[in-house]
């Protein structure tokens, strides 16, 4: 996961 | 999207379904914690302040509010509406046991020093422990009705088939969310010893899971 990328998961 | 998070994601909604519908049909919460919850209610609150800021999808934003609506109505239903049935002796397990290592981590191990980033680490932290006090009750009255554990098979399984969608993301994507994937392991190993009791007393048609 890199800083800005959003959480898609529920 | 693939099939190993929609499977999971069904699971996860199946899960809060059946024990929704348990408590509102029986109109009882017995056996139930109400702790537990409680906790998820703050899980999904914690992890979905980005409701309205972030659009992913409409599945996305549909499950969100559909995974608001039904913790804080089982909520509801248990503190308000059946209230007199819960029996509060037996969920007994003290939350702050919980949520101090978990606040503690979450300002320790996080992706991003920023509100929204440690309240979302928060929940996946709290996430992987919130079952606790309900698989504590069980273990203290010794016995759980067979609604409840299917309530609990679902619910553990809908974690596992999402570290299956990890590996496949990993494989698929490079995706690798380290704080989304050991805090899900451990919240799948919690449930380990149930799956055993669940597969061996449960599906054998015992009706009631006692403990041995």
């Amino acid at each position: 996961w890199q800083h800005g990328d959003r959480h898609d998961e529920l | 999207m693939n099939i190993f998070r929609l499977a999971g994601d069904v699971c996860h909604l199946v899960a809060i379904i059946i024990l929704l519908l348990k408590i509102w049909r029986s109109r009882s919460c017995a056996g139930i914690s109400g702790k537990s919850q409680v906790l998820f209610a703050i899980v999904f609150t914690t992890r979905y302040l980005d409701l309205f800021t972030v659009f992913i999808s409409p599945y996305n934003t549909i499950m969100k509010v559909v995974f608001l609506a039904l913790s804080y109505a089982t909520v509801y239903l248990i503190y308000m509406r059946f209230r007199n049935t819960f029996n509060s002796e037996n969920d007994s397990f003290r939350l702050e046991f919980l949520l101090v290592p978990v606040i503690g981590l979450s300002f320790l191990e996080n992706y991003a020093f920023t509100p929204l980033e440690i309240l979302w680490t928060f929940s996946i932290f709290l996430e992987s422990v919130a079952i606790m006090p309900q698989l504590f009750m069980i273990t203290k009255t010794g016995e759980a009705e067979s609604i409840t554990t299917h309530y609990l098979f679902f619910l553990g399984l809908y974690r596992a088939l999402y570290i299956a969608n990890w590996v496949w993301r990993y494989h698929t994507e490079g995706f690798f969310d380290q704080i989304a994937v050991v805090s899900g392991v451990v919240q799948t190993i919690f449930y380990i010893d149930f799956f055993y009791l669940y597969v061996t007393k449960v599906l054998r048609g015992r009706g009631k899971m006692t403990l041995p």
